[in-house]
């Protein structure tokens, strides 16, 4: 029982690193699509988007658009429904999605 | 029986993290064809002329939702740099990989509802070597339905 | 005061901590509110 185990094991850590370097790949694969200047032109959604997800008639949406490593904080919700929103790298615009 | 036990148990703490790491790769997959389709989607629809001025948000952001009915106040600092909301309600927060999953853009994958055409699309945008991840997700939704069927830990791995 | 810290601007990859967040303040939604005022729940957003 023992050695079958530990041939178990082993076939599983193979497993476990295929697992690792297609994730490697993946994420280092979508940084370049993300970053590739031909996509970054189109990779944007429309105020019409918005609004067939989030019925406009009832919700407020509001977008945040923040430079990178932005922290967000949102505080306890059992003592106050408060969000807070800081910056290191620039400013942050926030809009709301218009209603039409 | 010590020692098989100490086996067993480190079998079960990797096949754990193999499960992890597989719906992690998955999600990483969804954002690929997500973004993918979306790009695809607005490079068709701007043959047509490009989007009107200000009705488009670049990626990446993040929308708050909240009742209309809700007063949020809102402090800014004179640079832009800190943002404070106070919300007499409660928000909902979603980030741009969760609203493109919403308006369709991942083709259902992830709820199941993706047609056999959508799976065609979906993994012809992913690299040849991810398109059996792709066919699991599909698939994974009947493995779900077949819960009978009892898979050793390393076809799950 | 405890709060939830998320990293965000980047493309990507926050999905799951948000979904924690709302879970949250919406369960707290109903305790906070508990008696005359009446909570405005956020509606969920619609999947197209």
């Amino acid at each position: 029982r023992s050695q079958e185990l530990v041939k178990e094991l082993q076939d599983l850590q193979v497993a476990e690193q295929q697992l690792e370097s297609l994730i490697q790949m993946c994420t280092t694969q979508f940084k370049l699509l993300t970053e590739d200047p031909e996509n970054k032109g189109s990779a944007y959604v429309t105020c019409q988007d918005l609004r067939s997800i989030a019925d406009p008639s009832e919700q407020l949406v509001m977008v945040i658009k923040a430079p990178p490593e932005t922290q967000m904080q949102v505080s306890d919700p059992k003592e106050a429904f408060q969000i807070a929103v800081k910056s290191t790298q620039g400013p942050i615009d926030v809009f709301l999605c218009p209603e039409e | 029986a010590q020692e098989c036990q100490n086996l067993e148990v480190e079998k079960q703490q990797r096949i754990e993290r193999i499960k992890q790491k597989r719906s992690q790769l998955q999600e990483l997959l969804l954002q690929q064809i997500a973004f993918k389709n979306l790009v695809q989607r607005n490079q068709h629809k701007e043959i047509w002329g490009p989007p009107s001025v200000n009705s488009t948000i670049q990626l990446p952001f993040l929308v708050i939702n909240t009742s209309k009915r809700t007063v949020i106040d809102c402090s800014i600092s004179s640079d832009k740099f800190e943002y404070l909301f106070n919300f007499d309600n409660a928000f909902e927060i979603h980030d741009d990989t969760d609203l493109l999953k919403r308006m369709g853009m991942s083709l259902g994958l992830e709820t199941g509802k993706c047609s056999s055409e959508d799976l065609r699309t979906a993994k012809s945008l992913v690299p040849k070597a991810l398109e059996n991840y792709v066919t699991d997700m599909y698939t994974k939704h009947d493995l779900f339905l077949e819960s009978s069927q009892t898979h050793s830990a390393l076809d799950m791995a | 005061r405890t709060r939830i810290l998320v990293s965000i601007g980047e493309s990507f990859g926050t999905s799951e901590k948000f979904q924690k967040i709302n879970q949250m303040v919406c369960t707290n939604d109903r305790q906070l509110k508990r008696g005359a005022e009446v909570s405005i729940a956020p509606k969920p957003l619609k999947r197209l």
